[in-house]
């Protein structure tokens, strides 16, 4: 693990003070776990500047292994970078709130919807959950199994495309006091042009108080392309990463934060959506990530 | 590259980071650059001298790695074969399999899919649409029934009915997941112990987005079900699929399919000349 690679680097060492010299060799293994655990290139080569900063900026504090006092300023950076959370989800007034869930094919958009109802259930709030992927085969009929399992009511329509099936839900919750209002979306990819257009459609009636992009915790280091492409497009003002609970490390996190700028609300741990649904947690995440 | 420029440290840390957002990996980039085989060693030993020539050794490099005896699917000296398609949530394994039933049919074959994804939410509902779409049966089982059951019955009625190629759909499960591993394996215990041979090919759809974990999720699928292919989809996106390398070289399986889109037309025979040459496109 990297903590016991440091150590061993830095007991080596008998310096008090972190030079630019000894860190060098530190931060070349970081480098290579971060890499490894699917951070991308650019976001690693930022992070290494902030921590080779902090790191020798710092007084190494007495009785302190410098090795572990660097791990922990390593530890700390990521942390930081990857927060703070809110998970909140407010009541807009007049309502009802609107969340549009947004991502690349197969990222786990439908069961997040269903998780993420169940989840403002609990809070004592009356979601709809918006069947607004006309085009994958039984998608409508997956999230309406999904809102059967939640108790949560589930609204589609024949016939009409995407962004008017939004806007008729949102009539349909004012009309029928349901709030939040969730609105899953078909995959789409970031360089389809006509498919990003109609996302864009979609958020431009809905006027969504929330824009989530869903993220699978496997990507590789095609996250910042995906993600910086769903933001200069969506105003997004979340991050749900899912699938958590496998052992991808999950640098995505880190990358997606980075080039984004908007905060991982949520994490995805499971398949099931009683309990698939958590807050993120950056600290967890920065001891995931680091291995 | 210049082509006429001399190769410099600056020119291999360019294909270094060009190899790392591949998703080819450090241990990987590591061995290319730096190892006996690697760039830095051919540059030594006065191999490649010019700019131009470094990405014309690496790509021949690339290509003689991805070399396999055989990219064709397997068939069964007598009908049916028998495709198990397993991976992990999401990565386009009802899709693939919608794909391919249609690339066998236009060879001719008579195609029957088994959905023997009980657990999740509109699997059948979903596989059934593409059956319906294709003109071609499909073997269905009650919501969270045993799926091996559901394999059983599509090889009973595969038999029954002169099937070429029967294809069993399997829920998406992550390879960390010890009972969901244990249950896939049964599948596949249950086709062999029907059909001696089957099943003739078991296919890892791999998502092309996906970085080193796809790694582990090889390592796993090998060793519970004997991977003998991957079918490797969203490259239509923005990722390149540089695990591979790692994939082929530690683990030795061959990617046999490539999905390039969503709809039925989009699979494509695995071609590892196009496939390297994209890399760096
Ligand atoms: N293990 C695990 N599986 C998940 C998680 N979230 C979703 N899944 C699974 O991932 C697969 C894809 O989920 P979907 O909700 O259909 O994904 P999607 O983004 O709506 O897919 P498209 O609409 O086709 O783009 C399903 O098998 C889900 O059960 C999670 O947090 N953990
Ligand atoms: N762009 C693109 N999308 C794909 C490709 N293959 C599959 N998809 C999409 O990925 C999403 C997931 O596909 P599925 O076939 O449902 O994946 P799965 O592995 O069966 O999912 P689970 O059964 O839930 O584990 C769907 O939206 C597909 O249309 C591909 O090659 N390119
Ligand atoms: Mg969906
Ligand atoms: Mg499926």
């Amino acid at each position: 693990s990297l903590t016991r690679r440091f150590s061993d680097i830095w007991g080596r060492l008998r310096n008090r003070k972190i030079t630019a010299g000894n860190v060098q060799e530190t931060l070349r293994d970081i480098r290579v776990a971060l890499l490894e655990a699917d951070v991308a290139l650019p976001v690693v080569k930022d992070f290494l500047v902030k921590v080779e900063q902090k790191a020798l900026g710092e007084e190494v504090l007495k009785g302190v292994n410098p090795g572990q006092q660097f791990v922990e300023t390593v530890y700390r950076e990521l942390a930081e970078l990857m927060g703070p959370v809110d998970s909140r989800i407010p009541a807009v007034k007049p309502g009802p709130t609107i969340i549009l869930m947004a991502g690349l094919q197969g990222s786990g958009k439908t069961t997040t919807c269903a998780k993420l109802a169940l989840l403002l259930k609990k809070q004592g709030r009356r979601p709809l959950l918006v069947a607004a992927d006309i085009q994958r085969p039984a998608a409508i009929d997956q999230l309406k199994i999904l809102g059967a399992q939640i108790g949560a009511p589930v609204f589609s329509e024949a016939d009409i495309k995407p962004p008017q099936i939004c806007q008729h839900a949102i009539r349909h919750a004012r009309e029928n006091d349901l709030d939040p209002v969730i609105l899953d979306t078909a995959g789409r990819l970031h360089i389809d042009e006509e498919m990003m257009r109609e996302v864009k459609e979609v958020a431009h009636l809905a006027q969504p108080h929330e824009i989530f992009l869903v993220v699978d915790a496997m990507v590789g280091q095609d996250a910042v392309r995906s993600a910086r492409d769903f933001n200069e497009q969506l105003e997004l003002t979340g991050v749900i990463l899912t699938k958590l609970d496998g052992d991808a490390r999950g640098g995505a996190a880190l990358s997606v934060k980075s080039i984004t700028g908007k905060p991982i609300k949520f994490a995805g741990v499971g398949e099931k959506v009683e309990g698939g649904l958590e807050e993120f947690r950056p600290e967890g995440m920065a001891q995931r990530i680091l291995g | 590259f210049g082509l006429r420029e001399k190769l410099d440290e600056n020119t291999l840390a360019r294909i270094e980071e060009e190899l790392f957002v591949a998703d080819f990996g450090p241990k990987m980039v590591e061995q290319l650059i730096e190892g006996e085989a690697g760039l830095r060693a051919a540059w030594k030993r006065g191999e490649i001298e010019q700019q131009d020539q470094v990405l014309e050794f690496l790509k021949s490099r690339l290509k003689a790695m991805l070399s396999h005896k055989d990219l064709s699917l397997r068939e069964a000296p007598q009908p049916p074969t028998i495709y198990l398609i397993a991976g992990v949530n999401g990565t386009g394994k009802t899709t693939s399999i919608a794909k391919l039933a249609h690339r066998l049919l236009e060879e001719g074959n008579k195609v029957l899919l088994a959905a023997a994804d009980t657990f999740r939410a509109a699997a059948v509902e979903q596989l059934t649409i593409w059956s319906q779409r294709l003109g071609i049966g499909i073997v269905t089982g009650e919501a969270n029934s045993d799926p091996a059951s559901v394999a059983f019955k599509g090889v009973e009625r595969a038999r029954q009915e002169g099937i070429d190629c029967l294809i069993v759909d399997t829920a998406g499960r992550l390879h960390t997941d010890k009972n969901l591993m244990r249950e896939l394996k049964k599948i596949r215990e249950v086709l062999a112990r029907k059909v001696p041979g089957a099943p003739q090919e078991s296919l890892l759809v791999l998502d092309g987005t996906n970085g080193q974990n796809a790694i582990q999720q090889a390592e796993v699928f090998k060793r519970e079900i004997d991977v003998s292919g991957i079918i490797l989809t969203k490259l239509d996106g923005t990722a390149k699929g540089g695990v591979v390398f790692a994939i082929h070289e530690r683990l030795e399986i061959p990617v046999k399919l490539v999905g390039i889109g969503e709809q039925l037309p989009d699979l494509i025979p695995f071609d590892p000349g196009q496939f390297v040459d994209a890399l760096f496109e």
